[in-house]
């Protein structure tokens, strides 16, 4: 139960939090 | 405070610590550091085996909150968990690169990482120079080289003539100010080597297998029989998401004209690592792409001088 059993990346997501 | 008993395995040394029971990885990982005399901590960490799979200690979490097993001491590996992608460019001092080298050569002997014959004779060249020094006939008789391991047992085969190879390339190739030797040449091993990719089989819907690679610079897919070239390579800014869904794992160009990959690992737990390794991977990606730390910045100009 405890165990997630999703996992999500947002590449662009990262670039654009890096670059603001 | 209530404490347990930590192991902690390098490449070339064991060590214990008490370790607080409240403590988080970053907390042990940092004391690593710093008994170790490490500065540029960003590409290592410190990696359990959990049912015949690798896993990383999260920083943030408690050590004991991880599915380690809690029989003391209990043992982690320290390792370098993300490569460079220039060795000769980031990694600046000295003890990096000695890991790094250490590293990557086992993985190369044990065949972990795939490495021509070619460049493994090679990089067993740089490797005895980098023990003994340069070639000196006087001091350096035949066979003294007998009981070092040096090659992929794949290499080591009869037929392939390599101590007469590293015979010729110590005192040709290998003399100083010429080819690799000084500063940087140590690390070079993992360029030559596979890149530095971690790599996992994950299989394709039609259940043909298939190698995933995880490298400083983006996704890389792989026939089995050819580690070398990628068959399929998604670079980190032409991508748009990677994500996992159980044993699904998908990863979502950024030009909706290119097709979504997707792939089935064989655990969920496999999922979760790549998806870490992901991060990791980008982040540093990223992170090289901005100017120098003050601290890099610092470490560099020392290690020039």
């Amino acid at each position: 139960w405890h165990q997630r059993r999703r996992g999500n990346y947002g590449v662009q997501a990262a670039w654009r939090r890096l670059r603001r | 405070p209530k404490t347990f008993t930590v192991r902690i395995v390098t490449m070339d040394a064991e060590m214990e610590f008490n370790c607080e029971m409240k403590w988080k990885g970053k907390d042990l990982f940092d004391l690593v550091c710093r008994t170790l005399g490490l500065r540029e901590t960003w590409f290592f960490g410190l990696q359990y085996t959990i049912k015949d799979t690798v896993a990383w200690l999260k920083t943030d979490k408690k050590v004991l909150d991880h599915d380690v097993s809690k029989e003391e001491p209990v043992t982690f590996h320290f390792l370098a968990k993300f490569y460079p992608e220039n060795a000769e460019e980031e990694l600046v001092q000295e003890i990096t690169q000695h890991l790094f080298f250490l590293q990557v050569k086992k993985q190369i002997l044990d065949e972990k990482i795939y490495c021509p014959p070619e460049a493994s004779v090679l990089l067993a060249s740089y490797a005895v120079q980098a023990k003994y020094g340069d070639y000196d006939p006087s001091v350096h008789k035949r066979g003294f080289l007998a009981q070092e391991e040096l090659l992929p047992k794949r290499v080591r085969h009869p037929m392939f003539p390599v101590w007469g190879g590293i015979a010729t390339e110590g005192p040709e190739g290998i003399t100083e100010g010429r080819g690799p030797a000084g500063r940087g040449r140590k690390p070079r091993a993992s360029a030559a080597a596979d890149g530095g990719r971690s790599l996992s089989n994950p299989q394709n819907k039609k259940g043909t297998e298939l190698l995933l690679g995880v490298d400083a610079l983006g996704l890389h897919i792989y026939d089995p029989e050819n580690r070398l070239t990628p068959k399929i390579s998604f670079p980190w800014n032409e991508i748009r998401n990677i994500s996992y869904s159980d044993k699904e794992f998908t990863i979502k160009p950024l030009d909706k004209k290119i097709d979504v990959f997707k792939f089935n690992s064989s655990k969920l737990r496999v999922n979760k690592l790549i998806l870490q390794l992901c991060i990791g991977n980008h982040d540093l990606f990223m992170r090289r792409r901005k100017a120098d730390s003050l601290e890099v910045q610092q470490m560099k100009a020392q290690a020039r001088e």
